[in-house]
């Protein structure tokens, strides 16, 4: 799980 | 990045600033409880590492700081520069009592087990919990100033505007964060008694009151 990929919100 | 997210964002950074204004013009904290502050500020702590690992773009750093920089500052002006004015007989919650079962599930439920992830986790988990000292302080004193009223619509808001984002991505993206979507749904009900209030009684001018 590549989390910090999609972790673009705040 | 869609419409309700952009909202959602300045919504958030609204309700961050109009709270400090307020401390900072009226030179008082009054009513404002220093708990929930100090818990979004450690929201913002651990969930913000990621500036110092990953960069997304300009927006979302500049974000993150002013974000950090206000939390802090806002704690700072209620415990040290204006602490006289500080309403702590009234600001009883105690924190260890959302930080410790926050941090225990964030262990517990998460995508990763790292220690950025679960970090991320445990912010995500108290933010949906954080405010939860400042409605039992306005629960005890029975009202909230109007200034105050307003700062708390723009903090409800904001999460509410992240769920419309959330179902808004899912069918355009397919993406989801059932994390961060539970936590945000949880978040948004908890405002919805002080959403009610809010809508009868402060937009048509009156102070929040609660009903004896």
């Amino acid at each position: 799980y590549d989390s910090f990929k999609e972790k673009d919100e705040l | 990045m869609n419409i309700f997210r952009l909202l959602g964002d300045l919504s958030h950074l609204l309700a961050i600033i109009i709270l400090l204004l307020k401390i900072w013009r009226t030179r008082s904290c009054a009513g404002v409880s220093g708990k929930s502050q100090i818990l979004f500020a450690l929201v913002f702590t651990t969930r913000y590492l990621d500036l110092f690992t990953n960069f997304i773009s300009m927006y979302n750093s500049a974000m993150k700081l002013i974000y950090l920089v206000c939390s802090y500052a806002t704690v700072f002006l209620m415990y040290f520069k204006f602490k006289a004015t500080y309403d702590s007989n009234h600001d009883t919650f105690r924190m260890e009592f959302l930080v410790v079962p926050v941090g225990g599930l964030a262990f517990l439920v998460n995508h990763d087990f790292t220690p950025l992830e679960i970090l991320w986790t445990f912010s995500i988990y108290l933010e949906a919990v954080a405010i939860l000292p400042q409605l039992f302080m306005i629960s005890k004193t029975g009202e909230a100033e109007t200034i105050t009223s307003h700062y708390l619509f723009a903090l409800g808001s904001y999460r509410a505007l992240y769920i419309v984002n959330w179902v808004f991505r899912f069918y355009t993206e397919g993406f989801f964060d059932l994390i961060a979507i539970v936590a945000g749904c949880v978040q948004t009900i908890l405002y919805c008694d002080f959403f009610y209030l809010y809508i009868t009684k402060v937009l048509k001018g009156k102070q929040l009151t609660l009903p004896a």
